[in-house]
């Protein structure tokens, strides 16, 4: 016996949402993956970026990526506090990839960082990757699409499609992409809010993040 | 290889960012499992901004606001997890894997996820066979702290419905007696369903701990035989 086959993409990927406000997302096709299919993608804080706050939880596998060593020193070195981006690609995982994949993953956080108006010793950005282990992160692909994405004033957006394409720049073997957007009252002062999460994961997974 | 993201407008301190945001995966993308490998970059990250309020201070984890926003998160984060599962490569079903009335939290964790990386297990409802005797293997070799947890005399294994079909739970073992003579009409009609429940009460307690799986397809071994190449 064997079950159907089912449309994922139709159940479960909404068609319309409410995002947090103060946010933004862009997403292109910097040519890592090869089917020119969306693999870059940045959110960004556009509130005052003196309230911008970030925490994150990683793998405890022994063998991390490169991305994950420079976000963790990041929140390390910045407390979580005036973290105001983060960049992701798919496609590559930069992982396993010595010290020049630590020197990528560090010039990526670097060049996002300046994009958003920090001097040399500020860190303003988290980074991702994910995609295949083992190989190097095709940096000149990379570095095209963030001059692409932020010096295009149209990339940015907030809108409904905005998030969406983010959320499907993030995919690798997934067959939809995962976006939920809640809204909440303050129970003291009524003030609705927003809690939107998006992610990315078919297979590798049973992760233990801590 | 997992990546999430949880956004938010609320003015979230860093502390209560972190602990929030410890609070919310160990509830939910700590306890999925679509093939037992953990990558090497699984990251969930927060970020928050204030924007609904600038002039609103920052939710510390002593503020009265403090629980009900970690719940909120949470909740969205299980949602979140739960659709990582449904997605997982070639999977056809959604199977909560439900321990309770376990001696202690942790073990009742460490069976649930056992259940839940079990090959065998994930193969059966693939094949919707109402393979009771793979559940109990799993159980048995759970790396446990201790065995108080878990007696042999006092476990009882079911399926239980998602959909509103009646009786709503197949007992398969009932204080570690194997019931033989199982309804395997009501078996296969049971695991027919897309979302499916294995409850595991140890009767040894009162602690519960939930996991969310899938099956084990062909599907899965074509996508990952040439991943790389």
């Amino acid at each position: 016996q064997k079950a159907k086959p089912l449309d994922k993409y139709a159940r479960f990927v909404p068609t319309h949402a409410t995002f947090p406000l103060g946010f933004e997302t862009a997403s292109i096709s910097a040519g890592i993956k090869k089917n020119n299919a969306l693999d870059l993608g940045v959110i960004r804080n556009v509130n005052d970026p003196k309230r911008a706050r970030a925490a994150a939880v990683f793998t405890t596998n022994k063998f991390q990526a490169a991305p994950v060593t420079v976000s963790r020193n990041v929140l390390q070195h910045t407390k979580g506090e005036g973290v105001i981006a983060t960049i992701v690609n798919s496609g590559c995982a930069n992982s396993v990839t010595g010290d020049q994949g630590q020197e990528d993953a560090e010039k990526t956080v670097d060049l996002v960082s300046k994009h958003l108006g920090s001097d040399s010793s500020e860190n303003l950005s988290l980074v991702m990757s994910t995609g295949v282990i083992g190989q190097r992160l095709p940096m000149d692909k990379l570095e095209n699409g963030i001059e692409k994405i932020f010096n295009d004033k149209k990339a940015f957006g907030s809108d409904f499609n905005s998030w969406l394409n983010f959320a499907k720049s993030i995919c690798t073997t997934d067959t939809f992409p995962k976006i939920i957007s809640k809204q909440f009252k303050l129970s003291t002062t009524g003030q609705t809010y927003t809690i939107t999460g998006i992610a990315k994961g078919a297979g590798m997974i049973c992760p233990n993040m801590a | 290889t997992l990546l999430s993201y949880l956004i938010t407008d609320l003015p979230l301190s860093s502390s209560a960012a972190t602990s929030s945001l410890k609070y919310a995966v160990d509830r939910s993308f700590n306890c999925i499992s679509v093939d037992g490998d953990m990558s090497t970059n699984d990251t969930l990250c927060m970020l928050s901004n204030g924007a609904i309020d600038n002039q609103m201070e920052d939710i510390t984890e002593d503020s009265e606001l403090y629980d009900e926003i970690k719940l909120n998160i949470t909740s969205v984060a299980q949602d979140l997890a739960k659709l990582v599962v449904r997605d997982g490569e070639g999977s056809t079903k959604f199977v909560t894997v439900k321990v309770i009335n376990s001696e202690n939290y942790a073990d009742a964790r460490t069976i649930a996820e056992s259940i839940s990386n079990s090959m065998l297990v994930k193969t059966a409802l693939y094949g919707q066979d109402a393979n009771w005797g793979r559940i109990l293997c799993a159980i048995g070799y759970a790396k446990l702290n201790d065995m108080r947890a878990l007696d042999a005399d006092k476990i009882s294994v079911s399926f239980v419905t998602t959909d509103n079909s009646e009786p709503k739970e197949l007992k398969l073992v009932i204080n570690g007696v194997p019931q033989l003579n199982l309804d395997e009409e009501r078996a296969s009609q049971m695991l027919a369903l897309e979302d499916l429940e294995v409850l595991v009460d140890l009767n040894t307690g009162t602690e519960t701990a939930q996991f969310w799986t899938c099956d084990l397809t062909h599907e899965y071994v074509t996508i990952n035989g040439d991943y790389r190449t």
